[in-house]
């Protein structure tokens, strides 16, 4: 299951702002301007839930509950 | 230097059939019909070296001469 970002609903969720600086710096490396999903590497997850608080189940159930995964594990 | 391939100019190349296939096998892992250009991660230059025979200078000495080298090291 890809790692796919809303990025329009993230960018509505105040408390994901360690989340959206992550998910900014990926997107200036890319030059990827689409600014509606970002897809990102497995090896990601890790560091993505991490910066939700927590273990990967934590870390994914909390973009879940934001409503930011369009798609993901 | 992102490592890009000339998709076209590489199926013309007989003796480049390991990366041809090399190649194939990322394209259809991401779905990736454009045809045209195939960007690569820095960390694959030393396995697509590996198959163009040699060390990387080789290597990217063997994809420059084979004209399929849109950009790269
Ligand atoms: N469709 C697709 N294309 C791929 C994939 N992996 C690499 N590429 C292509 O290969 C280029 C170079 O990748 P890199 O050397 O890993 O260099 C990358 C990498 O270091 C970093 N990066 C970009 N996206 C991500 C990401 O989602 N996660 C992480 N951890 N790093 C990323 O930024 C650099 C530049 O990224 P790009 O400008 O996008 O440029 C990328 C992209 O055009 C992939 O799994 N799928
Ligand atoms: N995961 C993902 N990332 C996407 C997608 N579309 C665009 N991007 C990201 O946004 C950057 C700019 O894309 P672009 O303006 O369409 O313009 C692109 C595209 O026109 C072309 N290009 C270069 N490499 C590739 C490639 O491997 N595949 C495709 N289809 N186009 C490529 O050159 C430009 C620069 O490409 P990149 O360096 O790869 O940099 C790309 C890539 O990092 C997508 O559907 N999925
Ligand atoms: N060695 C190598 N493997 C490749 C390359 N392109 C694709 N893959 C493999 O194929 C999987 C699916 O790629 P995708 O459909 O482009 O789906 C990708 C793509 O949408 C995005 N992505 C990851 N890295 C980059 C990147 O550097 N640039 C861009 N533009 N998108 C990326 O995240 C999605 C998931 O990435 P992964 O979990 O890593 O899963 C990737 C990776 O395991 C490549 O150039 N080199
Ligand atoms: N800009 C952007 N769009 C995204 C991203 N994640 C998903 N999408 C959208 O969802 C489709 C699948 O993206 P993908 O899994 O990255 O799978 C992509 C990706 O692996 C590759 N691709 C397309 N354009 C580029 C590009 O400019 N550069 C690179 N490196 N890969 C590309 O071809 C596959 C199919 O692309 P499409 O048919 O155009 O359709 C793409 C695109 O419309 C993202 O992180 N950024």
């Amino acid at each position: 299951r890809k790692l796919v970002l809303d990025l329009e609903a993230l960018r509505a969720v105040d408390p994901a702002e360690p989340v959206q600086r992550f998910v900014q710096s990926i997107i200036e490396a890319r030059g990827d301007f689409n600014g509606k999903v970002l897809s990102l590497r497995n090896d990601d997850l890790k560091a993505l839930c991490v910066l939700c608080g927590g273990d990967i189940p934590t870390g994914v159930a909390q973009l879940r509950a934001w409503g930011v995964l369009v798609d993901g594990p």
